[in-house]
């Protein structure tokens, strides 16, 4: 009996695998986990970017609730100021299957050198999306410095709409998404609702055309993000701007039996 | 010797009709008394030996634990053993050919949720759920 429990002991344990072995133990692994095979990213050895910064902290939060530590409880990076400019989110985040950030892949400015009003666009590629899982929620999330110029003291009413169609010579087809008003003084980062329009490129992603802000004073005048603060794909990777979606799967995931 | 006196003390505790006892077959659970019951065991799966931690970013591996150990009647060291194990078990006794023993396996799983890379530098954070072992018991 104490010969078998230590050999079974010493197998699972100590034994080394072999290469052929190795490589069967992780397709198997991978086949749990729904991948097709081992993701390969780009080493970029710089700074750790926004996404995978805010992502680890939503980790760290789901982790906990696995555990049952924390019930509904989630830290979201984003300061104290700012905070109540975010909707909840706890239930959306607890009850996710999958939660998915996004690379900013363009940006285009419309700024101070050209004719108002001015705009930042900005596109995420949304085709590698979980089989069998519906959005519950979709946020685009921006970091707002503190604005230079003369509009420090006022209030910014910043938008984000949905480029519909978009026309060679004349404006393109907007369709507003989420407003925020925040103070021109205050530091953090901005998270608007963009359920909607990620929902319509799930659907056709032929009519992702990515996302437009716009921000204006109280009189309507337009403010350049770059001046109000707003960090773009060229500011520092802690704090560039990023798509975060959250999933829940249709059905418990359905392996073949081998 | 000490194996001969929890013979006789079990033997007094199992109050089972002898009619219900096959010969022979009731002697060969107590011929497996030195083994294990049914628990839940240590088993780490470590994504750091996998050689996966350019594309894991959390956690580095996590404790799945496995099941292991006897499920021979009686059952009632093992706490978390089902009315269908118990009366399994009692089968087994009397026709070892018409039923096996009763499985030691997980009676309640818990979620992890790991957070990776795709080929396209997109974070994801995925909940997988029934991974690690919280408890054991004969099913």
């Amino acid at each position: 009996g104490s010969f078998l429990k230590n050999h079974l002991h010493s197998s699972f344990i100590h034994r080394k695998l072999s290469g052929r072995e190795k490589k069967e133990i992780q397709r198997e692994i991978l086949s749990i986990m729904g991948l097709p095979g081992r993701p390969r990213p780009h080493s970029e050895g710089k700074l750790p970017s926004s996404a995978p910064l805010f992502m680890l902290d939503l980790y760290h939060a789901m982790a906990s609730e696995d555990e049952d530590d924390v019930s509904q409880g989630v830290s979201h990076p984003v300061p104290s100021s700012l905070s109540t400019q975010i909707p909840p989110l706890g239930t959306v985040i607890s009850e996710a299957d999958t939660v998915m950030s996004f690379v900013n892949m363009v940006e285009q400015d419309q700024d101070i050198f050209h004719q108002k009003p001015y705009w930042k666009e900005f596109k995420f590629d949304l085709t590698q999306l979980p089989k069998g899982e519906t959005v519950t929620a979709a946020e685009f999330r921006i970091y707002k410095m503190k604005s230079f110029g003369r509009s420090t003291n006022k209030t910014l009413h910043i938008s984000v709409y949905e480029i519909n169609k978009s026309h060679h010579k004349r404006e393109s087809n907007l369709f507003l998404l989420d407003v925020q008003n925040i103070a021109a003084k205050e530091e953090g980062w901005l998270a608007f609702d963009i359920t909607a329009a990620s929902n319509r490129w799930l659907l056709n992603p032929k009519y992702n055309l990515g996302l437009r802000l716009y921000i204006e004073l109280d009189g309507g005048q337009s403010v350049d993000p770059g001046l109000a603060g707003l960090v773009g794909r060229r500011g520092p990777r802690p704090k560039q701007p990023f798509l975060v979606t959250f999933f829940r799967a249709n059905q418990p995931p359905i392996r073949a039996p081998r | 010797s000490v194996r001969r006196a929890m013979k006789k003390k079990e033997r007094k505790t199992n109050d089972l009709p002898q009619s219900n006892i096959v010969s022979g077959k009731y002697d060969h659970y107590h011929e497996s008394e030195g083994r294990e019951m049914c628990k839940r065991h240590e088993l780490y799966v470590s994504f750091r030996d996998l050689e996966w931690l350019d594309w894991v970013i959390a956690p580095q591996g996590y404790a799945a634990y496995y099941c292991h150990g006897e499920c021979s009647f009686p059952l009632d060291s093992c706490m978390n053993a089902t009315n269908h194990a118990i009366l399994q078990s009692l089968v087994h006794l009397m026709k070892p050919e018409a039923a096996p023993k009763a499985c030691c396996a997980p009676t309640k799983l818990s979620a992890i949720s790991v957070l990776y890379y795709d080929n396209s530098n997109n974070v994801i954070l995925k909940k997988y759920r029934n991974m690690v072992v919280k408890s054991c018991g004969c099913h």
